[in-house]
């Protein structure tokens, strides 16, 4: 698990 | 936004209308493989969940409206009013082999053990391998239509500006996500063979055939 980056794109 | 995002989401709006048109103008759906739409269709639905959860901006709200919207509309044309000239004999590739994998690989592999989270990484697998059952088609019937082949193009150069787009986020902004990157470039490579195809031949006025 990885920290997550904003899901900003389609 | 950067300009290849804006470009790479104009390109993947282009090849959804060039879908809609095509089977709305030619009343037909043949030549298109129906299992690639209906993984589309599970590709938007679980992406686009967080359309209730986070707000981005207008523009990322309504693309994903639009994006959602074409794609059940395609899957209602070609199940439903157009279904007598869906060429199922043709789409038979095996979707459970892409979605369990894809499944499999969201639990294993991702940012965050959480329902959104994971149904997000889901869709960035299985949009990589969606268009297989298409190529499959396409390989299996030995040619394209030019306009399905337009249309697979317009969708293949999407995921290639967002490949640029990455690496100018990468450098203008810091930001990247291995799992989208990497999911990227597999479902760029995967139309290389049909882009060299569409360059030699439907560009110069043929129409996409494959040597038998």
């Amino acid at each position: 698990t990885t920290e997550a980056p904003e899901h900003d794109e389609l | 936004m950067n300009i290849f995002r804006l470009l790479g989401d104009i390109s993947h709006l282009l090849a959804i209308i060039i879908l809609l048109r095509k089977i709305w103008m030619s009343r037909s759906c043949a030549g298109i493989s129906g299992k690639s739409q209906l993984l589309f269709g599970l590709v938007y639905t679980t992406r686009y969940l967080d359309l209730i959860t986070s707000y981005i901006s207008l523009y990322n709200s309504v693309m994903k409206v639009v994006f959602l919207a074409a794609s059940y509309a395609t899957i209602y044309l070609m199940y439903v009013k157009f279904k007598a000239t869906y060429d199922h004999n043709h789409d038979t590739f095996r979707i459970e082999f892409l979605v369990v994998p894809a499944v499999a690989l969201a639990l294993l592999i991702n940012h965050d053990f959480q329902v959104v989270e994971i149904l997000w990484t889901f869709s960035i697998y299985l949009e990589s391998v969606a268009i297989l059952p298409q190529l499959f088609m396409v390989s299996k019937t030995g040619e394209a239509e030019s306009i399905t082949s337009h249309y697979l193009f317009a969708l293949g150069v999407y995921r290639g500006l967002y490949l640029l787009n990455w690496i100018y986020r990468f450098w203008a902004e810091d930001h990247y996500d291995l799992i989208a990157i990497v999911a990227g470039v597999v479902q760029t490579v995967l139309y290389c063979d049909f882009f060299y195809l569409y360059i030699t031949k439907v560009l110069r006025g043929k129409k996409l055939q494959l040597p038998a």
